[in-house]
């Protein structure tokens, strides 16, 4: 599949943007954390479409935003069990 | 530059796993 681009977002709705780009996102997290891929996609969506797309392609980046999630996920689990 | 994630998002459908183009 080709890079997803900025000009080939600009063309689609919003809503259509981020599926794009949780389509791309997604087995690239999966392989990080399968059991949480779906979760972290979602969380990592509401980050602005260029940054996203920056993330697409560079591993350490995305690497950086999915542990970034998995901590925020981890204190809010941790946060709901004390409740 | 503030990077929030929120924990309570929406969590991600795959679509294109069950249907590849």
């Amino acid at each position: 599949r080709e890079p997803l681009s900025a000009s080939m977002l600009a063309s689609a709705l919003p809503h259509v943007q981020k599926q794009m780009i949780g389509d791309r996102l997604y087995p690239l997290i999966y392989a990080l954390h399968s059991e949480l891929a779906g979760k972290i996609t979602g969380m990592l969506l509401e980050i602005d479409n260029s940054e996203l797309l920056h993330m697409l392609e560079s591993p350490e980046s995305l690497n950086a935003k999915v542990e970034e999630a998995l901590i925020m996920l981890q204190a809010h689990q941790a946060e709901e069990q004390t409740d | 530059r503030k990077s929030t994630l929120n924990p309570n998002a929406k969590e991600f459908n795959p679509r294109s796993f069950s249907q590849p183009k």
